[in-house]
């Protein structure tokens, strides 16, 4: 159990009279080890393991009074830093403005659609959602039944080509005097260049002011390699991680922020339209770290 | 890049990371480490490989039921349980077996909806209520159904749920003793589906989901993506959780049986 394992490494370093480098590395293994348990990407585990090595063998932690106390906080503000410190909220400057939302199939995208709409509408935007997954069975009704829940109209035609439903969904905004148009796309491997290309040639002609790459909190090392995909074929503005009501510990929000350096906007909290928290990176750190 | 090497360091850090980026837990990985370690001195990749072979179940081979049978397909959400459950009636129904679907997730969004046009595609029974909120009330009058058409295959569509929920795990648990209790003449098997991208977590989703309903095997999906569902390895050496299929795809034909000879293959490719 990764808590227990955190909580047992950091009991130990503080009950450290002094920090040698033999102890170091011993802590380092275990740190690593704790990280792939939280499904830290192995290459962001080692890189980061050996970040904390270089920090606590400075001077200031060998100096310190309490070197445990010292080693324990550089661990915890190392994991802050890399899920990036500060929070950033959408940019919508258009009007209307454009989210699209892109990913990995059953990652969220469709009902983190709807919060977004809900937490939008509750700011007092006026929203338009666009039904762009002409694919997946009912996709289509799954989203029209979003919008009735969060009283949002959804622009649709059913089946058709998703590159003119998303520029007619977009006119169909302008007219209504929409603040803000949110393209909820199908689920697509970054394995599927036909698919890849769907989804470039919508966000090249609609120029959406964001583009969030949603994947799923529980997502293991895989994350670095999907995450890396999106980020080349898309000019990504953020990323929303689904289901963190679970018990996951949530390593992916590292692997994905470090290979795209894009920022953590929302984090999913449950299946139903209020469940949209804004990321809190010292939360995460606490989550991954135990 | 590991084919025909020697044990080295070198060697040893590239298989690593290679079953590590796979997802088979590090202590998965420094157990297979350790044997590798201590026994390969040549013919290094096929050792690997046999070795693995040996810590998975054997190859899956479906045969029609020769009893009527219930298949409970549960899973945290979004792994693909209805498209899953959709594969598994499309098969059942090529062997020649009359088969019944169950949309039993009466709550997310069209969700029966989404069963129902599958159920189209295959062309077999499909029993649903749009006005129920109650899952096992579907769940009865399915059966009901399947009894009085002698459906061999009963394939049960549950909702996505995170074990963490503890109401929403007694409502499975509730659902496998309906069963249990009132429809005794069936054979019941559980099915978990995971998702092949998910981390370690899916480990633990085995875990709490084996404490409310039996899992007989799993069914490990999205293996058409780069992720490998390393996981197949915990989940039989820990918990005995043959992984029975996979999925390679979004149609109903892209099923297949688990293979360990070629999953292993693929693994080590
Ligand atoms: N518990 C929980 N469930 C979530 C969350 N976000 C989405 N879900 C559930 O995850 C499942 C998949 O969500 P969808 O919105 O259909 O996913 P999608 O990305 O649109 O799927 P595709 O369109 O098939 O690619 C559904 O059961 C949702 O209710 C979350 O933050 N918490
Ligand atoms: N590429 C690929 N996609 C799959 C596979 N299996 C399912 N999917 C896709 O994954 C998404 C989710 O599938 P669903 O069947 O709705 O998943 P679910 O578990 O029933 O979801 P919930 O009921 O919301 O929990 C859909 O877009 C499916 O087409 C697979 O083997 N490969
Ligand atoms: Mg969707
Ligand atoms: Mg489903």
């Amino acid at each position: 159990q990764i808590t227990e394992r955190f909580e047992s490494i950091f009991r130990s370093v503080r009950g450290l009279g002094k920090i040698t480098d033999k102890n170091i590395n011993d802590t380092a293994r275990e740190i690593r080890r704790a990280l792939l348990d939280a499904d830290v990407n192995f290459s962001v585990a080692k890189s980061f393991v050996k970040t904390v090595q270089e920090k606590a063998q400075g001077t200031k932690v060998l100096k310190s009074i309490k070197p445990g106390q010292q080693f324990v906080k550089i661990v915890q503000d190392e994991m802050v830093a890399l899920l990036g410190e500060k929070v950033e909220d959408l940019e919508l400057t258009s009007k209307p403005s454009i989210i699209l939302l892109a990913g990995l199939q059953g990652a969220g995208k469709t009902t983190s659609a709807g919060k977004l709409a809900n937490r939008l509408k509750k700011s007092g935007k006026s929203v338009l959602m666009v039904a762009a997954d002409v694919y997946r069975p009912a996709a289509v009704q799954q989203l029209i039944m979003v919008g009735k829940q969060a009283e949002v109209p959804v622009y649709e035609e059913g089946t058709g080509d998703p590159l003119a439903i998303c520029k007619r969904g977009i006119e169909k905004a302008r007219s209504l005097k929409n603040d803000v148009v949110i393209l909820d796309t199908a689920g697509r491997l970054h394995l599927d260049g036909e698919m890849m290309t769907e989804i470039q040639s919508i966000s090249d002609a609609v120029n959406p002011d964001e583009i969030l790459f949603v994947a799923d909190g529980m997502t293991g090392q895989d994350a670095v390699k999907s995450a890396q995909a999106f980020h080349e074929a898309l000019p990504l503005t953020g990323v929303i991680l689904t289901k963190m009501d679970g018990d996951a510990r949530g390593g992916a929000a590292v692997s994905i922020r470090e290979v795209t350096g894009k920022p953590i906007k929302f984090i999913g909290t449950s299946e139903k339209l209020d469940g949209l928290d804004v990321f809190d990176p010292k939360r995460i750190a606490d989550r991954i770290l135990g | 890049k590991l084919a025909g090497k020697r044990v080295t360091p070198e060697s040893l850090e590239t298989l690593e990371e290679q079953l590590l980026s796979a997802d088979l837990g590090y202590i998965t990985v420094e157990s297979i480490l350790d044997v590798v370690e201590r026994h390969s001195k040549s013919d290094f990749i096929q050792k690997v490989n046999e070795h693995l072979v040996n810590l998975l179940p054997g190859k899956f081979n479906p045969t029609p039921f020769e009893n009527p049978t219930i298949l409970l397909v549960v899973g945290v959400n979004g792994t693909g349980k209805t498209t899953t459950a959709a594969k598994l009636a499309h098969l059942y129904k090529k062997m020649g077996q009359t088969v019944t679907l169950i949309a039993a997730d009466t709550y997310r969004a069209a969700a029966v909806d989404q069963l129902k046009i599958w159920g189209n595609r295959v062309g077999c029974n499909l029993v649903c209520n749009e006005k129920t909120a109650e899952p096992t009330s579907v769940l009865f009058d399915g059966l009901e159904s399947a009894r009085a058409n002698k459906s061999d295959v009963v394939i049960v569509d549950t909702a996505g749920r995170l074990h963490t929920y503890s109401n929403l795990m007694a409502e499975l648990a509730k659902m496998y003793r309906v069963v249990e209790n009132r429809f005794p003449e069936f054979t019941l098997r559980s099915l978990i589906v995971m998702d092949a991208s998910l981390g370690q977590n899916s480990i633990i989703q085995a875990k709490e989901f084996g404490k409310h309903v039996k899992l007989d095997g799993a069914i490990l999906t999205k293996l058409d993506g780069t992720a490998r569902g390393g996981i197949v390895f915990p989940l039989f050496q820990e918990l005995g959780i043959p992984v029975e299929f996979i999925g390679i795809g979004e149609d109903l034909y892209d099923l297949e049986h688990f293979d360990p000879n070629a999953y292993v293959d693929g693994l080590l490719g």
